[in-house]
């Protein structure tokens, strides 16, 4: 028996939005220590990491080790019939082809009940190393998806050089050059604005812009965006949920051949 | 001339 109870129904809805536009379907595995999904988007050049703990759900028992195939367009047409207050239920029993979605609303007037089907699929798992990286970079997620939007008009390329200074955008493309340069801040009066680099050597490298633009879909999850960056190896762009876990996209770096 | 490289060159399946 797998039961998974959410208070804040948004959170999911958001982790769904954060995803559907990189995968078409992924295996949301599940186990006694939470929720954990990690796919391919289908030209295999970044991957989806998410994590969901046990611990802040506000019901959770996974009796059994569950891997659940789904469809997320499908998931996404249930998750749009839950209002943001409600209160979400995930339920499947072990070995099922069915998973449950129950959305209650606050006054538990209103109980709604939505089955969908799972489906088979392969499941491919990356060995991800554990890496010091060279830079890691914390920003407004606002702002993080505000530059890379700004940014895809001039190139399909964007990059991302990091000194103790700074960080720095550039594009370029027909219409010119765009570079956008961000200090550290030295005083804010919220956390969540503040711009801050731990630099242990200064990293420039360049990645392809509609996947930077398809993980800012992840903004509303967290007003912070941490971005880790090492010569040669794929960016991490880190949003963390809360108080129940993260959601990391990986994206391969464009190299000179 | 910058090459898009693909994630599996970077992890390997487990």
């Amino acid at each position: 028996m797998f039961e998974a109870r959410l208070v804040q129904s948004s959170i999911l809805k958001k982790v769904l939005e954060a995803i559907k536009e990189l995968l078409n379907e992924a295996t949301f595995d599940c186990s006694d220590s939470g929720i954990q999904l990690q796919a391919m988007d289908n030209s295999h050049v970044s991957l989806v990491s998410l994590n969901l703990r046990s611990d802040g759900f506000d019901k959770y028992r996974c009796d059994r080790n569950l891997s659940m195939g789904i469809n997320l367009a499908s998931m996404s047409k249930i998750m749009k019939c839950a209002g943001n207050d409600d209160v979400l239920t995930m339920k499947a029993q072990d070995n099922a082809d069915l998973v449950t979605f129950m959305f209650e609303s606050q006054n538990q007037e209103k109980v709604m009940d939505y089955e969908m089907k799972l489906m088979n699929l392969d499941q491919e798992h990356l060995g991800i190393p554990e890496t010091d990286y060279s830079c890691v970079i914390k920003l407004p997620s606002q702002e993080f998806a505000r530059i890379v939007r700004d940014l895809s008009q001039f190139g399909e390329s964007v990059v991302i050089s990091c000194t103790k200074e700074g960080i720095k955008f550039s594009a370029g493309g027909d219409i010119g050059n765009a570079n956008i340069k961000l200090a550290q801040t030295s005083n804010v009066d919220k956390d969540e604005d503040a711009v801050t680099i731990e630099m242990q050597e200064p990293v420039s490298l360049t990645f392809a812009c509609r996947y930077l633009n398809s993980f800012a879909k992840a903004t509303p999850l967290s007003p912070q965006v941490q971005l880790s960056m090492s010569a040669d190896v794929p960016l991490v762009v880190e949003y963390k949920i809360g108080d129940i876990g993260h959601i990391r996209y990986y994206l391969a770096p464009k190299i000179e051949d | 001339t910058m090459s898009q490289k693909n994630i599996l060159s970077f992890f390997a399946k487990k």
